[in-house]
Protein backbone atom coordinates (compact mmCIF):
# COMPACT_ATOMS: atom_id res chain seq x y z
CA UNK A 1 0.00 0.00 0.00
CA UNK A 2 1.74 2.95 -0.90
CA UNK A 3 0.89 6.72 0.49
CA UNK A 4 0.89 9.80 -1.94
CA UNK A 5 -0.33 12.86 -0.62
CA UNK A 6 -1.03 16.01 -3.09
CA UNK A 7 0.41 18.88 -1.97
CA UNK A 8 1.16 22.37 -2.02
CA UNK A 9 0.14 25.20 0.03
CA UNK A 10 -0.14 27.76 -3.17
CA UNK A 11 -3.89 27.79 -4.34
CA UNK A 12 -5.67 26.59 -7.13
CA UNK A 13 -2.61 24.82 -9.14
CA UNK A 14 -4.42 21.66 -9.71
CA UNK A 15 -4.29 19.61 -6.50
CA UNK A 16 -8.25 18.21 -6.58
CA UNK A 17 -7.74 18.10 -10.55
CA UNK A 18 -4.83 15.49 -10.04
CA UNK A 19 -5.64 13.81 -7.61
CA UNK A 20 -9.18 13.03 -9.43
CA UNK A 21 -7.76 12.53 -12.90
CA UNK A 22 -4.15 10.59 -11.80
CA UNK A 23 -5.99 8.03 -9.48
CA UNK A 24 -8.47 7.71 -12.04
CA UNK A 25 -5.36 6.84 -14.72
CA UNK A 26 -4.04 4.38 -11.85
CA UNK A 27 -7.08 2.64 -10.89
CA UNK A 28 -7.12 1.89 -14.93
CA UNK A 29 -4.57 -0.44 -14.32
CA UNK A 30 -6.61 -2.93 -11.64
CA UNK A 31 -5.15 -1.32 -9.02
CA UNK A 32 -7.26 -0.19 -6.08
CA UNK A 33 -6.91 2.96 -4.78
CA UNK A 34 -8.03 5.00 -1.66
CA UNK A 35 -8.96 8.95 -2.00
CA UNK A 36 -8.53 10.61 1.04
CA UNK A 37 -10.02 14.34 1.14
CA UNK A 38 -8.13 16.37 3.20
CA UNK A 39 -9.59 19.88 2.28
CA UNK A 40 -11.90 21.38 4.38
CA UNK A 41 -13.66 22.76 1.39
CA UNK A 42 -14.31 19.09 0.28
CA UNK A 43 -13.24 19.93 -3.57
CA UNK A 44 -12.73 16.27 -3.97
CA UNK A 45 -15.86 15.14 -3.02
CA UNK A 46 -17.63 17.86 -5.01
CA UNK A 47 -16.04 16.02 -7.97
CA UNK A 48 -17.72 12.80 -6.88
CA UNK A 49 -21.19 14.46 -6.24
CA UNK A 50 -20.48 14.17 -2.36
CA UNK A 51 -21.85 17.49 -1.10
CA UNK A 52 -19.37 19.35 1.63
CA UNK A 53 -22.46 19.53 4.30
CA UNK A 54 -23.83 16.25 4.26
CA UNK A 55 -21.11 13.80 4.48
CA UNK A 56 -18.68 12.68 7.52
CA UNK A 57 -15.20 11.21 6.82
CA UNK A 58 -11.80 12.34 7.41
CA UNK A 59 -13.27 14.87 10.35
CA UNK A 60 -14.66 11.89 12.05
CA UNK A 61 -11.31 9.72 11.85
CA UNK A 62 -8.55 12.57 12.89
CA UNK A 63 -11.02 14.45 15.82
CA UNK A 64 -13.26 11.28 17.48
CA UNK A 65 -10.14 8.34 16.46
CA UNK A 66 -13.36 6.60 13.75
CA UNK A 67 -11.86 4.29 11.80
CA UNK A 68 -11.04 5.24 8.46
CA UNK A 69 -13.44 1.78 6.77
CA UNK A 70 -15.99 3.47 8.95
CA UNK A 71 -16.72 6.55 6.45
CA UNK A 72 -15.10 5.10 3.21
CA UNK A 73 -17.51 5.81 -0.47
CA UNK A 74 -17.05 3.37 -2.90
CA UNK A 75 -17.12 5.75 -5.88
CA UNK A 76 -15.89 3.51 -8.42
CA UNK A 77 -15.25 -0.17 -8.90
CA UNK A 78 -11.78 0.08 -7.62
CA UNK A 79 -11.76 3.37 -6.28
CA UNK A 80 -13.06 4.84 -2.94
CA UNK A 81 -13.65 8.12 -1.32
CA UNK A 82 -13.07 9.25 2.59
CA UNK A 83 -14.65 12.35 2.43
CA UNK A 84 -13.64 15.66 3.99
CA UNK A 85 -16.31 15.49 6.65
CA UNK A 86 -18.19 18.82 7.62
CA UNK A 87 -16.36 19.52 10.88
CA UNK A 88 -12.59 18.99 9.17
CA UNK A 89 -12.25 22.47 9.03
CA UNK A 90 -11.83 22.25 13.05
CA UNK A 91 -8.62 20.26 12.29
CA UNK A 92 -7.15 23.68 11.64
CA UNK A 93 -8.95 26.17 13.32
CA UNK A 94 -10.05 24.19 16.79
CA UNK A 95 -7.05 23.69 19.23
CA UNK A 96 -5.82 20.29 19.16
CA UNK A 97 -3.36 19.37 21.44
CA UNK A 98 -0.87 16.29 22.03
CA UNK A 99 2.54 15.57 20.95
CA UNK A 100 1.08 13.10 18.04
CA UNK A 101 -1.54 15.62 16.99
CA UNK A 102 0.24 15.28 13.57
CA UNK A 103 0.30 11.57 13.38
CA UNK A 104 -3.59 10.94 13.30
CA UNK A 105 -3.93 10.22 10.03
CA UNK A 106 -0.49 7.98 9.35
CA UNK A 107 -1.54 5.78 12.54
CA UNK A 108 -5.36 5.81 11.16
CA UNK A 109 -4.03 4.18 7.72
CA UNK A 110 -1.55 1.61 9.43
CA UNK A 111 -4.65 -0.18 11.22
CA UNK A 112 -6.19 0.08 7.89
CA UNK A 113 -3.62 -1.69 6.13
CA UNK A 114 -4.14 -4.76 7.76
CA UNK A 115 -7.58 -5.01 6.65
CA UNK A 116 -7.55 -3.76 3.23
CA UNK A 117 -5.76 -4.27 -0.21
CA UNK A 118 -5.12 -0.85 -1.66
CA UNK A 119 -2.73 -0.47 -4.09
CA UNK A 120 -2.58 3.66 -3.75
CA UNK A 121 -3.50 5.94 -0.70
CA UNK A 122 -4.10 9.23 -2.60
CA UNK A 123 -4.82 12.12 -0.34
CA UNK A 124 -5.68 15.53 -1.63
CA UNK A 125 -4.37 18.64 0.61
CA UNK A 126 -5.66 22.27 1.39
CA UNK A 127 -3.95 25.14 0.37
CA UNK A 128 -2.62 25.47 3.79
CA UNK A 129 0.47 24.24 5.72
CA UNK A 130 -1.19 23.50 8.97
CA UNK A 131 -1.87 20.83 10.97
CA UNK A 132 -3.70 18.78 8.10
CA UNK A 133 -0.87 18.76 5.61
CA UNK A 134 1.38 17.83 8.27
CA UNK A 135 -0.89 14.88 8.58
CA UNK A 136 -1.19 14.38 5.05
CA UNK A 137 2.78 14.75 5.01
CA UNK A 138 3.52 12.27 8.21
CA UNK A 139 1.82 9.66 6.62
CA UNK A 140 2.56 9.88 2.70
CA UNK A 141 5.51 7.64 1.81
CA UNK A 142 5.56 10.29 -1.50
CA UNK A 143 4.40 13.26 -2.49
CA UNK A 144 3.00 14.80 -5.56
CA UNK A 145 3.81 18.08 -5.93
CA UNK A 146 1.89 19.94 -8.54
CA UNK A 147 3.31 23.01 -9.54
CA UNK A 148 1.82 25.78 -12.58
CA UNK A 149 3.91 27.72 -14.85
CA UNK A 150 3.69 31.33 -13.70
CA UNK A 151 6.10 33.44 -11.19
CA UNK A 152 4.14 33.03 -7.52
CA UNK A 153 4.18 29.27 -8.10
CA UNK A 154 7.36 29.33 -7.86
CA UNK A 155 7.17 31.68 -4.80
CA UNK A 156 4.88 29.13 -3.59
CA UNK A 157 7.10 25.99 -4.77
CA UNK A 158 10.25 27.61 -2.59
CA UNK A 159 8.65 28.29 0.53
CA UNK A 160 6.45 24.73 0.10
CA UNK A 161 9.80 22.95 -0.01
CA UNK A 162 11.51 24.64 2.75
CA UNK A 163 8.86 23.92 4.98
CA UNK A 164 8.79 19.94 3.91
CA UNK A 165 12.95 19.76 4.50
CA UNK A 166 12.54 21.56 8.01
CA UNK A 167 9.64 18.97 9.16
CA UNK A 168 11.72 15.86 7.35
CA UNK A 169 15.02 17.12 9.18
CA UNK A 170 13.45 17.14 12.84
CA UNK A 171 11.45 14.16 12.09
CA UNK A 172 14.06 12.04 10.46
CA UNK A 173 11.77 10.60 7.87
CA UNK A 174 12.53 11.00 3.76
CA UNK A 175 9.42 11.38 1.24
CA UNK A 176 10.57 10.92 -2.38
CA UNK A 177 8.70 13.77 -4.09
CA UNK A 178 7.70 14.41 -7.25
CA UNK A 179 6.84 17.26 -9.64
CA UNK A 180 4.30 18.25 -12.22
CA UNK A 181 3.83 20.72 -13.98
CA UNK A 182 -0.34 21.39 -14.37
CA UNK A 183 -2.50 23.97 -16.22
CA UNK A 184 0.55 23.90 -18.82
CA UNK A 185 0.56 26.53 -21.50
CA UNK A 186 3.10 25.33 -23.91
CA UNK A 187 3.14 28.75 -26.07
CA UNK A 188 4.13 30.76 -23.42
CA UNK A 189 7.37 31.46 -22.42
CA UNK A 190 7.24 32.09 -19.02
CA UNK A 191 5.46 28.70 -18.47
CA UNK A 192 8.97 27.44 -20.03
CA UNK A 193 11.05 29.35 -18.56
CA UNK A 194 9.54 27.97 -15.05
CA UNK A 195 9.49 24.59 -16.02
CA UNK A 196 13.27 25.00 -17.02
CA UNK A 197 13.95 26.28 -13.22
CA UNK A 198 12.35 23.46 -11.83
CA UNK A 199 13.94 21.25 -13.73
CA UNK A 200 17.25 22.64 -12.88
CA UNK A 201 16.54 22.48 -8.95
CA UNK A 202 14.94 19.12 -8.81
CA UNK A 203 16.46 17.11 -11.80
CA UNK A 204 15.14 13.40 -11.88
CA UNK A 205 12.03 14.58 -9.50
CA UNK A 206 9.94 16.42 -12.23
CA UNK A 207 7.40 14.15 -14.20
CA UNK A 208 8.15 14.50 -18.09
CA UNK A 209 4.61 15.15 -18.77
CA UNK A 210 2.96 18.20 -18.25
CA UNK A 211 -0.65 17.94 -18.16
CA UNK A 212 -1.62 21.15 -20.28
CA UNK A 213 -4.16 24.00 -20.04
CA UNK A 214 -7.65 22.43 -21.18
CA UNK A 215 -11.32 23.41 -20.71
CA UNK A 216 -12.43 20.08 -20.37
CA UNK A 217 -10.32 19.56 -17.52
CA UNK A 218 -12.31 22.17 -15.67
CA UNK A 219 -15.64 20.83 -16.98
CA UNK A 220 -15.66 16.95 -15.80
CA UNK A 221 -15.94 17.87 -12.06
CA UNK A 222 -19.13 19.41 -12.74
CA UNK A 223 -20.26 16.15 -14.62
CA UNK A 224 -19.58 13.91 -11.37
CA UNK A 225 -17.02 12.58 -13.81
CA UNK A 226 -12.99 11.82 -14.03
CA UNK A 227 -11.85 13.23 -17.36
CA UNK A 228 -11.66 9.55 -18.87
CA UNK A 229 -15.07 9.22 -18.35
CA UNK A 230 -16.19 12.41 -19.28
CA UNK A 231 -14.01 13.10 -22.53
CA UNK A 232 -11.46 10.15 -22.92
CA UNK A 233 -9.63 11.55 -26.44
CA UNK A 234 -8.66 15.18 -24.77
CA UNK A 235 -5.59 16.47 -24.18
CA UNK A 236 -6.37 16.61 -20.41
CA UNK A 237 -7.17 12.74 -20.35
CA UNK A 238 -4.06 11.98 -23.08
CA UNK A 239 -2.01 14.29 -20.46
CA UNK A 240 -2.86 12.52 -17.10
CA UNK A 241 -2.68 8.62 -18.72
CA UNK A 242 0.51 9.85 -19.81
CA UNK A 243 1.88 11.39 -16.37
CA UNK A 244 0.13 7.99 -14.66
CA UNK A 245 2.67 5.90 -17.03
CA UNK A 246 5.50 7.95 -16.22
CA UNK A 247 5.24 7.80 -12.91
CA UNK A 248 4.74 4.15 -12.71
CA UNK A 249 8.24 4.04 -15.16
CA UNK A 250 9.48 6.59 -13.22
CA UNK A 251 10.43 8.90 -16.30
CA UNK A 252 11.54 12.68 -15.32
CA UNK A 253 13.91 15.15 -16.97
CA UNK B 1 -11.05 55.67 4.43
CA UNK B 2 -12.91 52.35 2.67
CA UNK B 3 -12.01 49.51 3.70
CA UNK B 4 -12.03 46.30 0.99
CA UNK B 5 -11.33 42.62 1.82
CA UNK B 6 -10.40 40.64 -1.39
CA UNK B 7 -11.43 37.56 -0.33
CA UNK B 8 -12.48 33.62 -1.86
CA UNK B 9 -10.90 30.89 0.18
CA UNK B 10 -10.55 28.80 -3.06
CA UNK B 11 -7.21 28.72 -4.05
CA UNK B 12 -6.12 30.54 -7.24
CA UNK B 13 -8.76 32.63 -8.39
CA UNK B 14 -6.45 35.46 -8.56
CA UNK B 15 -6.99 37.68 -5.13
CA UNK B 16 -3.47 38.67 -5.27
CA UNK B 17 -3.18 39.91 -8.78
CA UNK B 18 -6.75 41.85 -8.03
CA UNK B 19 -5.22 43.30 -4.97
CA UNK B 20 -2.45 44.31 -6.41
CA UNK B 21 -3.55 45.90 -9.98
CA UNK B 22 -6.70 46.79 -9.06
CA UNK B 23 -5.57 49.02 -5.70
CA UNK B 24 -3.15 50.55 -8.81
CA UNK B 25 -5.61 51.17 -10.90
CA UNK B 26 -7.29 52.99 -8.17
CA UNK B 27 -4.13 54.82 -6.84
CA UNK B 28 -3.68 56.59 -10.50
CA UNK B 29 -6.96 58.69 -9.73
CA UNK B 30 -4.59 60.55 -6.99
CA UNK B 31 -6.01 58.12 -4.59
CA UNK B 32 -3.78 57.50 -1.52
CA UNK B 33 -3.90 53.27 -1.10
CA UNK B 34 -2.69 51.05 2.11
CA UNK B 35 -2.26 47.53 0.92
CA UNK B 36 -2.35 44.62 3.67
CA UNK B 37 -0.93 41.25 2.83
CA UNK B 38 -3.29 38.87 5.38
CA UNK B 39 -1.89 35.99 4.03
CA UNK B 40 0.48 33.93 5.28
CA UNK B 41 1.95 33.15 2.13
CA UNK B 42 2.69 37.08 1.45
CA UNK B 43 2.58 36.55 -2.00
CA UNK B 44 1.31 40.26 -2.29
CA UNK B 45 4.71 41.30 -0.46
CA UNK B 46 6.58 38.84 -3.50
CA UNK B 47 4.88 40.63 -6.00
CA UNK B 48 6.50 44.08 -4.35
CA UNK B 49 10.11 42.35 -4.02
CA UNK B 50 9.33 42.12 -0.31
CA UNK B 51 10.65 38.66 0.92
CA UNK B 52 8.29 36.52 3.50
CA UNK B 53 10.97 35.64 5.40
CA UNK B 54 12.40 38.85 6.34
CA UNK B 55 10.15 41.11 6.79
CA UNK B 56 7.67 41.97 9.74
CA UNK B 57 4.15 43.92 9.72
CA UNK B 58 0.80 42.12 9.87
CA UNK B 59 1.87 39.50 12.45
CA UNK B 60 2.92 42.05 14.60
CA UNK B 61 -0.23 43.84 14.91
CA UNK B 62 -2.28 41.62 15.37
CA UNK B 63 -0.01 39.10 17.23
CA UNK B 64 1.77 41.92 19.79
CA UNK B 65 -0.70 44.99 19.13
CA UNK B 66 1.40 46.92 17.22
CA UNK B 67 0.47 50.09 15.68
CA UNK B 68 0.27 50.01 11.65
CA UNK B 69 2.23 52.60 11.35
CA UNK B 70 5.37 51.06 12.87
CA UNK B 71 5.14 48.14 10.11
CA UNK B 72 4.63 50.20 6.86
CA UNK B 73 6.47 50.36 3.94
CA UNK B 74 6.20 52.73 0.75
CA UNK B 75 5.96 50.97 -2.07
CA UNK B 76 4.89 53.89 -4.33
CA UNK B 77 4.11 57.27 -4.69
CA UNK B 78 0.72 56.94 -2.85
CA UNK B 79 0.89 53.34 -2.27
CA UNK B 80 1.88 51.85 1.36
CA UNK B 81 2.18 48.60 2.06
CA UNK B 82 1.58 46.09 5.47
CA UNK B 83 3.46 42.78 4.40
CA UNK B 84 1.92 39.89 6.16
CA UNK B 85 5.26 39.13 8.37
CA UNK B 86 6.99 36.07 9.10
CA UNK B 87 5.02 34.84 11.58
CA UNK B 88 1.44 35.87 10.47
CA UNK B 89 0.87 31.96 10.03
CA UNK B 90 0.59 31.83 13.97
CA UNK B 91 -2.87 33.35 13.81
CA UNK B 92 -4.22 30.49 12.20
CA UNK B 93 -2.27 27.52 13.65
CA UNK B 94 -1.34 28.78 17.45
CA UNK B 95 -4.76 29.24 19.56
CA UNK B 96 -5.76 32.61 19.44
CA UNK B 97 -8.32 33.55 22.20
CA UNK B 98 -10.35 36.30 23.42
CA UNK B 99 -13.65 37.31 22.69
CA UNK B 100 -12.26 40.01 20.44
CA UNK B 101 -9.92 38.16 18.68
CA UNK B 102 -11.61 38.88 15.20
CA UNK B 103 -11.29 42.42 15.69
CA UNK B 104 -7.58 42.73 15.91
CA UNK B 105 -7.47 44.18 12.58
CA UNK B 106 -10.55 46.12 12.85
CA UNK B 107 -9.21 48.16 15.92
CA UNK B 108 -5.94 48.57 14.73
CA UNK B 109 -7.38 50.40 11.31
CA UNK B 110 -9.21 52.24 13.81
CA UNK B 111 -6.70 54.14 15.27
CA UNK B 112 -4.39 54.25 11.88
CA UNK B 113 -7.69 56.38 10.73
CA UNK B 114 -7.52 59.04 13.08
CA UNK B 115 -3.16 59.41 11.88
CA UNK B 116 -3.47 59.11 8.25
CA UNK B 117 -5.36 60.34 5.42
CA UNK B 118 -5.80 56.85 3.25
CA UNK B 119 -8.82 56.48 1.00
CA UNK B 120 -8.87 52.65 0.26
CA UNK B 121 -7.53 50.60 2.47
CA UNK B 122 -7.13 47.01 0.46
CA UNK B 123 -6.26 43.75 2.47
CA UNK B 124 -5.49 40.58 0.16
CA UNK B 125 -6.60 37.66 2.27
CA UNK B 126 -5.97 33.71 2.10
CA UNK B 127 -7.27 31.09 0.46
CA UNK B 128 -8.79 29.73 3.50
CA UNK B 129 -11.62 30.75 6.11
CA UNK B 130 -9.99 31.13 9.54
CA UNK B 131 -9.51 33.92 12.10
CA UNK B 132 -7.51 35.81 9.05
CA UNK B 133 -10.12 35.48 7.06
CA UNK B 134 -12.56 36.67 10.28
CA UNK B 135 -10.29 39.54 10.73
CA UNK B 136 -10.38 41.00 6.79
CA UNK B 137 -14.31 40.17 6.92
CA UNK B 138 -14.85 42.27 10.12
CA UNK B 139 -12.47 45.15 9.35
CA UNK B 140 -14.05 45.85 6.15
CA UNK B 141 -16.70 47.75 4.58
CA UNK B 142 -17.01 46.01 1.65
CA UNK B 143 -15.99 42.43 0.03
CA UNK B 144 -14.81 42.33 -3.19
CA UNK B 145 -14.95 38.53 -4.33
CA UNK B 146 -12.80 36.98 -7.78
CA UNK B 147 -14.11 34.73 -9.02
CA UNK B 148 -12.81 32.09 -11.90
CA UNK B 149 -15.34 30.90 -14.59
CA UNK B 150 -15.17 26.73 -13.54
CA UNK B 151 -17.26 24.73 -11.50
CA UNK B 152 -15.10 23.90 -8.24
CA UNK B 153 -14.69 27.67 -8.03
CA UNK B 154 -18.77 28.14 -8.03
CA UNK B 155 -18.81 24.71 -5.07
CA UNK B 156 -16.17 27.32 -3.26
CA UNK B 157 -18.16 30.84 -3.97
CA UNK B 158 -21.41 28.95 -2.38
CA UNK B 159 -19.72 28.17 0.50
CA UNK B 160 -18.18 31.72 0.93
CA UNK B 161 -21.27 33.08 0.91
CA UNK B 162 -22.38 30.72 3.41
CA UNK B 163 -19.82 31.56 5.94
CA UNK B 164 -19.87 35.32 5.09
CA UNK B 165 -24.00 35.35 5.57
CA UNK B 166 -23.75 33.17 8.79
CA UNK B 167 -20.76 35.72 10.55
CA UNK B 168 -22.98 38.67 8.89
CA UNK B 169 -26.56 37.15 10.65
CA UNK B 170 -24.49 36.21 13.75
CA UNK B 171 -22.80 40.17 14.02
CA UNK B 172 -25.21 41.83 12.69
CA UNK B 173 -22.90 43.94 9.95
CA UNK B 174 -23.32 43.94 6.84
CA UNK B 175 -20.78 44.40 4.02
CA UNK B 176 -21.26 45.52 0.45
CA UNK B 177 -19.83 42.72 -1.84
CA UNK B 178 -18.68 43.01 -5.51
CA UNK B 179 -17.90 40.15 -7.29
CA UNK B 180 -15.64 39.97 -10.20
CA UNK B 181 -14.97 37.00 -13.13
CA UNK B 182 -10.98 36.52 -13.13
CA UNK B 183 -8.76 34.46 -15.14
CA UNK B 184 -11.88 34.70 -17.53
CA UNK B 185 -11.54 32.50 -21.14
CA UNK B 186 -14.32 35.02 -23.39
CA UNK B 187 -14.76 31.90 -25.96
CA UNK B 188 -14.98 28.99 -23.00
CA UNK B 189 -18.92 28.11 -23.04
CA UNK B 190 -18.24 26.76 -19.12
CA UNK B 191 -16.83 30.34 -18.58
CA UNK B 192 -19.49 32.11 -19.43
CA UNK B 193 -22.48 29.47 -18.08
CA UNK B 194 -20.86 30.21 -14.85
CA UNK B 195 -20.50 33.83 -15.60
CA UNK B 196 -24.47 33.68 -16.37
CA UNK B 197 -25.49 31.91 -12.94
CA UNK B 198 -23.27 34.47 -10.98
CA UNK B 199 -24.94 37.13 -12.42
CA UNK B 200 -28.62 35.34 -11.94
CA UNK B 201 -27.84 34.77 -8.09
CA UNK B 202 -26.33 38.26 -7.52
CA UNK B 203 -27.98 40.86 -9.43
CA UNK B 204 -26.02 44.43 -9.65
CA UNK B 205 -23.44 42.92 -7.93
CA UNK B 206 -21.35 41.96 -10.24
CA UNK B 207 -18.71 44.29 -11.76
CA UNK B 208 -19.29 44.41 -15.70
CA UNK B 209 -15.62 44.29 -16.70
CA UNK B 210 -13.84 40.92 -16.26
CA UNK B 211 -10.46 40.11 -16.31
CA UNK B 212 -9.47 37.77 -19.27
CA UNK B 213 -7.03 35.06 -18.49
CA UNK B 214 -4.02 37.05 -20.43
CA UNK B 215 0.08 36.06 -19.68
CA UNK B 216 1.16 39.26 -18.70
CA UNK B 217 -0.99 39.29 -15.46
CA UNK B 218 1.24 36.50 -15.03
CA UNK B 219 4.35 37.75 -15.90
CA UNK B 220 4.23 41.30 -14.05
CA UNK B 221 5.23 40.06 -10.43
CA UNK B 222 8.27 38.54 -11.50
CA UNK B 223 9.56 42.12 -12.20
CA UNK B 224 8.08 43.75 -9.18
CA UNK B 225 5.65 45.29 -11.17
CA UNK B 226 1.86 45.94 -11.53
CA UNK B 227 0.39 44.82 -15.09
CA UNK B 228 0.27 49.19 -15.61
CA UNK B 229 4.21 49.63 -15.28
CA UNK B 230 5.22 46.61 -16.95
CA UNK B 231 2.92 46.26 -19.80
CA UNK B 232 0.48 49.53 -20.14
CA UNK B 233 -1.43 48.28 -23.63
CA UNK B 234 -1.86 44.27 -22.73
CA UNK B 235 -5.27 43.20 -22.18
CA UNK B 236 -4.76 43.00 -18.22
CA UNK B 237 -3.92 46.53 -17.99
CA UNK B 238 -7.27 47.13 -20.25
CA UNK B 239 -9.31 45.01 -18.19
CA UNK B 240 -8.03 46.54 -14.61
CA UNK B 241 -8.38 49.87 -15.50
CA UNK B 242 -11.89 49.60 -16.56
CA UNK B 243 -12.88 47.42 -13.49
CA UNK B 244 -11.34 49.96 -11.54
CA UNK B 245 -13.75 52.41 -13.20
CA UNK B 246 -16.64 49.91 -12.94
CA UNK B 247 -16.32 50.04 -9.24
CA UNK B 248 -16.26 53.89 -8.89
CA UNK B 249 -18.77 54.50 -11.07
CA UNK B 250 -21.03 51.65 -9.99
CA UNK B 251 -21.29 49.78 -13.28
CA UNK B 252 -22.74 46.08 -12.32
CA UNK B 253 -24.76 43.44 -14.57
N1 LIG C 1 -5.03 21.58 -16.67
C1 LIG C 1 -6.15 22.27 -16.43
N2 LIG C 1 -6.84 22.82 -17.45
C2 LIG C 1 -7.98 23.53 -17.22
N3 LIG C 1 -8.51 23.76 -16.01
C3 LIG C 1 -7.85 23.23 -14.96
C4 LIG C 1 -6.66 22.45 -15.09
N4 LIG C 1 -6.25 22.06 -13.87
C5 LIG C 1 -7.15 22.57 -13.00
N5 LIG C 1 -8.11 23.29 -13.64
C6 LIG C 1 -9.23 24.03 -13.04
O1 LIG C 1 -8.62 25.09 -12.29
C7 LIG C 1 -9.25 25.24 -11.02
C8 LIG C 1 -8.23 25.01 -9.92
O2 LIG C 1 -7.83 23.66 -9.93
P1 LIG C 1 -7.91 22.77 -8.62
O3 LIG C 1 -9.14 23.10 -7.83
O4 LIG C 1 -7.73 21.34 -9.02
O5 LIG C 1 -6.63 23.30 -7.85
P2 LIG C 1 -6.29 23.10 -6.32
O6 LIG C 1 -4.82 23.23 -6.21
O7 LIG C 1 -6.90 21.82 -5.81
O8 LIG C 1 -7.02 24.35 -5.65
P3 LIG C 1 -7.18 24.63 -4.08
O9 LIG C 1 -5.84 25.19 -3.68
O10 LIG C 1 -8.29 25.62 -3.99
O11 LIG C 1 -7.47 23.30 -3.42
C9 LIG C 1 -10.38 24.22 -10.98
O12 LIG C 1 -11.60 24.86 -11.31
C10 LIG C 1 -10.01 23.20 -12.03
O13 LIG C 1 -11.15 22.60 -12.61
N1 LIG D 1 -6.14 37.03 -15.44
C1 LIG D 1 -5.02 36.32 -15.31
N2 LIG D 1 -4.32 35.93 -16.40
C2 LIG D 1 -3.20 35.19 -16.28
N3 LIG D 1 -2.70 34.77 -15.12
C3 LIG D 1 -3.34 35.12 -14.00
C4 LIG D 1 -4.53 35.92 -14.03
N4 LIG D 1 -4.93 36.10 -12.75
C5 LIG D 1 -4.04 35.46 -11.97
N5 LIG D 1 -3.07 34.87 -12.71
C6 LIG D 1 -1.96 34.03 -12.23
O1 LIG D 1 -2.56 32.87 -11.67
C7 LIG D 1 -1.92 32.51 -10.44
C8 LIG D 1 -2.96 32.57 -9.31
O2 LIG D 1 -3.36 33.91 -9.11
P1 LIG D 1 -3.26 34.59 -7.68
O3 LIG D 1 -2.05 34.13 -6.95
O4 LIG D 1 -3.46 36.05 -7.85
O5 LIG D 1 -4.56 33.95 -7.01
P2 LIG D 1 -4.90 33.90 -5.46
O6 LIG D 1 -6.38 33.76 -5.36
O7 LIG D 1 -4.30 35.08 -4.76
O8 LIG D 1 -4.17 32.58 -5.00
P3 LIG D 1 -4.03 32.04 -3.49
O9 LIG D 1 -5.35 31.41 -3.16
O10 LIG D 1 -2.90 31.04 -3.55
O11 LIG D 1 -3.73 33.23 -2.62
C9 LIG D 1 -0.79 33.51 -10.24
O12 LIG D 1 0.41 32.93 -10.67
C10 LIG D 1 -1.16 34.68 -11.12
O13 LIG D 1 -0.04 35.36 -11.60
MG1 LIG E 1 -8.16 21.51 -4.17
MG1 LIG F 1 -3.04 35.14 -3.09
Amino acid sequence: MKILAVMNQKGGVGKTTTTLNFSHALSQNDRKILLIDADPQGHLGNCYGIADNISSGLDEVLLSGDAISHHLKPVRENVDILPAGIRLGEMETKSQTGANRGYRLHDALALEKNQTDYDYVIIDCPPASGLLAMNALLAADEILIPVTGDYLALQGLSRLIKVVRNIEKRLQRQTKKHFVLTRFYERRRLANQIKQKIIQHFPNQVLKSVIRENVSLAESPGFGKSIFEYRPKSHGAEDYSNLAKDYLEGNYY
